[in-house]
This record gives structure tokens, C-alpha cells and sequence, in this order.
């Protein structure tokens, strides 16, 4: 189950990375 | 100094934790920004993940014997849950008011939240593993105390032979922690004291063979000189392991940078 969590944190991690990227090019921009 | 705790917790984290400290800058700075894109997909993607390890963590949760870690992870569970719902609903905010400063305070405080809640829930269960190493720590420390009983010498094969297997699991499991931390300062505390205890273990044996030696011997003669160096020995070691003990317990994390 913890190697299991680590991997659902990964994969949150790299989804809110998506975000604030997106919302980043736009305060950016 | 780092903030995050261990090289796996850093791993995960800072590279978003760096990308919502810019976007933070980019945010106070900007006056009156130009209109959001549509955020629906990647806010999306934020409250799938979300769903999923929420998941994961409540059984996690339910079937964990380690009662802070039962007590800490609903808590931090919650908290990255209510982010993802201030996300979806800044970003739905957003879609009719592409300018609205605040939804755009709340979408960011959105990703802050989810850095912080999955920061708390990791550390929640880096502290579960913190505590079992502990487990085993406390264990050598009980039985260090029963050096005082050994009094023959095929007591003493029976002693180093117990004692062995957990002083062996304990050096092997602070070696490994040491290794996971990203404060330097930590690390050389754990190995210092690690190198002590290893450094301590022949001279424990001799001193409770002198003991044993002496007790035996006609006249027993130095018995009680024995006996203090043997107790100075064991105090030493127990010493050195609460010291263990302690270092694993500090952390450099400080969650409320993300608040």
C-alpha cells in the first residue's frame, strides 16, 4: 500500500505540475 | 537547508513545489492579467489523481496498525481532497469570468493545497517508518540491560546470540535512513552514532567476559569494578541509541511554507 501511495503522489505531483504550468504560460504570456 | 525531509519525498515534490513558488511571483506581480485559458482538463487530471490516491490512502489508513498514522492521514487526505474541490470550482469560476482575481487566488491556493496535503500525507507515512526503525531501536535498548544477568559464559554465547539479530536489523535500518536524508547534518549524526554502537559492541563482550571472568574467579577480586565498567559500557550504547532515536524523529519539513 505505501508503494502504492508513492505512485498515486507521482502521479498527483505530475498532474498539479501540468496545472500550474498551464496557468503559468498565461500569467506569463 | 532542504525542505523536504527525504530524497524520495523531494523527489516527488519539489519540482511542483518550484513551478507554484514562480507561479506565486508571476500571480503577486502581474496587475490585471490577461483572460485564463479553459483549465477544465488539467483540473481534471489534478482531481482524478486526487480520487485515486485518496483511495489508496484510506485503505491504507484502515489497515495500518500504527495508530498516529490512522489518527495524521484522514487529516492530510482531507485537505488535498477540499483542494481539489477549490480547483474545480475556481476553474469553473473561471470559464465565465476568464479576469476574476479571485478565482485565480483560489486556484493557486488549490495547488498550494495539494502540495501541502500530499507533502503531510507522505511525511505521515515517512513517520511510520521513522517509528518502526524505532521499534527496533528500543528493542536493543531492553535488551542491552540484560548484560547485568549474564554471569556464566555459555550465558554470554546465549546473550551476544540474541542481542546479534536486532543490533545487526537496527545498524542496517539507520544505515538505510541515513541514506534517504536530505539534511547533511542528520546523516552525520546517525552515522556517528551508528559507528559508536558498532565500535561499542566488541567492548560490551569483553566487558561482560571480564564480569563473568571475575565472578567465577576464587576471591572474586575487581568484581565491582567489573561490574561498572560493564553498566558504563551498556549505559554508553543505550545512550547512543536514544541519540539514534531522537535524530530520526527531527525533520526539516515545514508544511506551512505552502499555506
Amino acid at each position: 500500500n505505501v508503494a502504492e501511495m508513492v505512485k498515486q503522489a507521482k502521479v498527483l505531483a505530475q498532474a498539479t505540475s501540468q496545472l500550474v504550468n498551464a496557468i503559468k504560460l498565461e500569467a506569463e504570456g | 537547508m532542504p525542505v523536504f525531509h527525504t530524497k524520495l519525498i523531494e523527489s516527488i515534490l519539489d519540482p511542483v513545489a518550484q513551478q507554484i513558488s514562480q507561479l506565486v511571483i508571476l500571480h503577486e506581480q502581474a496587475e490585471d492579467g490577461a483572460a485564463m485559458p479553459d483549465l477544465t482538463q488539467p483540473v481534471s487530471a489534478v482531481a482524478k489523481a486526487v480520487g485515486n490516491l485518496v483511495q489508496v490512502g484510506r485503505q491504507t489508513s484502515a489497515t495500518s496498525t500504527d495508530k498516529v498514522l490512522q489518527e495524521e492521514m484522514p487529516v492530510a487526505l482531507d485537505r488535498v481532497e477540499n483542494a481539489s474541490i477549490s480547483l474545480i470550482q475556481a476553474a469553473k469560476t473561471l470559464r465565465q469570468e476568464p479576469l476574476s482575481r479571485s478565482a485565480r487566488d483560489i486556484l493557486i491556493n488549490g495547488a498550494r493545497g495539494i502540495l501541502g496535503g500530499t507533502s503531510a500525507l507522505l511525511l505521515s507515512l515517512d513517520q511510520a517508518e521513522v517509528r518502526k526503525i524505532i521499534r527496533i531501536c528500543k528493542g536493543v535498548q531492553e535488551y542491552l540491560a540484560v548484560a547485568e544477568v549474564v554471569e556464566g559464559m555459555e550465558d554470554l554465547i546465549v546473550y551476544v546470540k540474541n542481542l546479534t539479530p536486532g543490533m545487526t536489523q537496527m545498524v542496517k535500518m539507520v544505515d538505510g535512513r541515513q541514506a534517504e536524508l536530505t539534511h547533511q547534518v542528520h546523516r552525520n549524526m546517525l552515522i556517528a552514532s551508528k559507528d559508536k554502537i558498532k565500535n561499542l559492541l566488541p567492548v560490551l563482550i569483553s566487558s561482560i567476559k571480564i564480569f563473568v571472568t571475575t565472578i567465577q574467579s576464587p576471591g572474586k577480586r575487581g568484581l565491582d569494578e567489573a561490574a561498572s565498567n560493564r553498566l558504563y559500557v551498556v549505559s554508553q550504547m543505550y545512550l547512543e541509541i536514544e541519540e539514534i532515536i531522537r535524530v530520526l524523529q527531527l525533520t526539516t519539513y515545514d508544511e506551512d511554507d505552502w499555506n
